[in-house]
């Protein structure tokens, strides 16, 4: 474990931390696109699918547990909640989400490292993530209006993607037999969907002003 | 550590 992955890690978490904040304290989820969420839980399912049977660390498996648990139960909030449900912009939310999965499953099943189930679905997971938060940005591109927490989420998102580049770059030079060509331009792919959105967040940033997409 | 593998990530 290196700083560059924890820094990673807690930055995920934190951005969990912060969806979760959002809707349960502020019983609202406006601005959340349930299709990204939907598509997260899917990932971390396919891709913990060893949770029982591949022990790395107490570290790991608690952090697997709260993945899976946050990202099912933020889609339980969004569908299933008395109150939270009725501030689900449904009509902004519209992204085909389950026909991104097709691609990235045949595309797991053509190019693994090893044609097993459980190395086919794992690497469904890596391909699905990367492009998972198309509909949020199409949500939020529609919307241009960001709450703080929105923003702040997404650019939590963004910053752990970047930081497990620099995790891989690192790991690259200080280890051995560490090429993972699949994980890396899958990932290098989805850290860049998030330059548009890092490029307006910093502006807002430094010019101290509300966050606002162009139309 | 040399481990070379991935699938210790999250």
């Amino acid at each position: 474990m290196n700083i560059f992955r924890l820094a990673g890690d807690m930055t995920h978490l934190a951005s969990v931390l912060v969806l979760l904040l959002k809707i349960h304290t502020i019983k609202s989820c406006a601005g959340i696109s349930l299709k990204t969420q939907e598509l997260f839980a899917i990932v971390f399912l396919t891709r913990y699918l060893d949770l029982f049977t591949n022990f790395i660390s107490i570290y790991n498996t608690i952090m697997k547990l709260i993945f899976l648990g946050s990202s099912f139960s933020i889609v339980w909030y969004i569908r299933r909640h008395r109150v939270v449900r009725r501030s689900y912009d449904k009509d902004q939310d519209t992204f085909r989400h389950f026909f991104l999965m097709w691609p990235c499953l045949i595309l797991a099943i053509f190019i693994n490292e090893k044609f097993t189930l459980k190395e086919v679905m794992w690497t469904f997971s890596i391909y699905l993530e990367a492009i998972a938060i198309l509909p949020q940005l199409v949500m939020l591109q529609r919307t241009r209006n960001i709450d703080n927490l929105t923003g702040q989420y997404i650019f939590l998102l963004g910053a752990y993607r970047a930081f497990y580049i620099l995790n891989w770059i690192y790991r690259y030079f200080t280890e051995e037999h560490y090429v993972h060509w699949i994980t890396w331009v899958a990932g290098v792919i989805q850290t860049l969907l998030y330059g548009d959105f890092f490029y307006y967040y910093f502006q807002s940033w430094k010019n101290n002003v509300k966050l606002e997409l162009p139309a | 550590e040399r481990t070379g593998s991935s699938k210790d990530e999250l």
